[in-house]
This record gives C-alpha cells, structure tokens and sequence, in this order.
C-alpha cells in the first residue's frame, strides 16, 4: 500500500 | 484490565519480541513484526512510536531487544520505514535515553551505548537522512557523544 506521504515532524530537541 | 491487544496486531507483536521474560531473542516475532509494519498503510509511523516507547523502559533486556527490532527492520523494512526514523519524532525519543537532562541518568549504560552505536552506524550508511546526522552531531556537541 502506498501511504501518502507525511513529511510533518518536530524540531529537533536541544539538550 | 485494558483490553489486550489483538493477536497479529503491531503491538502485540512488539510485546512479544522485547517480552522481559524472553530467555532469548524471539527472531519470530521480529520478523513477524517487520513484515507487518510494511503491509500496513501507518504501520513505520505506529512501529516508531511504539520501538520509542520500549527504547525508553528502564528494563535492560526490555530496551535491548526493541534495539535488535529497529536494527533487524533498519536493515529489512526499507524506505518508508527508513524516513519515519530519520525524522527528529523518533530521533528526539532516542536523545532523551542518552540525555541526562531527561532520561539519561537513569536509562542503562548498555542501552544507552547501543543506542549511540545504532545512530553512528545510520550517519554511515543512510547519508540521505540528513536529520540523523544533525541529531548525531548535536549529541557530539553537548559532550553525549565522546569524541
């Protein structure tokens, strides 16, 4: 199955 | 009592392959759990969420052996899989093991040195999912990473 494609993400966590 | 989940669903796959009580790995049920998130249409974005969410268990062995699923599926599960953990959603529940300002103070040595170890070895060979080595090198940054 092709899954649409979510390119939604986070900001990467600074620690 | 929450309602199991049903048999031959992701969850109740990675329940059996990172089971605590397991005396050994359970091959089966990682390619079991492999196979099932390629067929299904959310299944590397429900898989990532759940491989997290056993990564982060204060049980070794627990954490150890849903380490061993993500390598086995980095290798097997192809792209689709590949960009869900290439995105800082995942990326960002594997810092918080090795982040003392989170979980690092209490995740095992053994999984936070195998986690370290999973994140330099995607760096190498999947160069196109840039955001793991912004991740990785962050990590050097703050001193997580030893030089």
């Amino acid at each position: 199955p092709t899954s649409f494609h979510d390119d939604s993400d986070e900001d990467l966590l600074n620690v | 009592m929450a309602t199991p989940p049903e048999e031959d669903s992701l969850e109740s796959r990675i329940n059996k392959a990172t089971n605590p009580l397991n005396k050994e790995t359970d091959w089966e049920s990682i390619k079991a759990f492999c196979e099932q998130l390629n067929n299904e249409l959310e299944g590397p974005q429900l898989a990532t969420r759940l491989l997290a969410h056993k990564i982060q268990s204060p049980q070794e062995w627990e954490a150890m052996q849903a380490l061993m699923v993500l390598e086995t599926c980095m290798k097997n599960c192809g792209k689709r899989f590949h960009s869900e953990v290439g995105k800082f959603r995942f990326l960002n529940e594997l810092i918080k093991v090795v982040s003392p300002k989170y979980l690092g103070t209490r995740a095992p040595e053994l999984v936070k040195k195998k986690v370290l170890e999973v994140m330099y070895s995607w760096t190498v060979c999947l160069p196109e999912e840039t955001k793991i080595s912004d991740a990785y090198q962050m990590l050097k940054k703050q001193g997580i990473v030893k030089q």
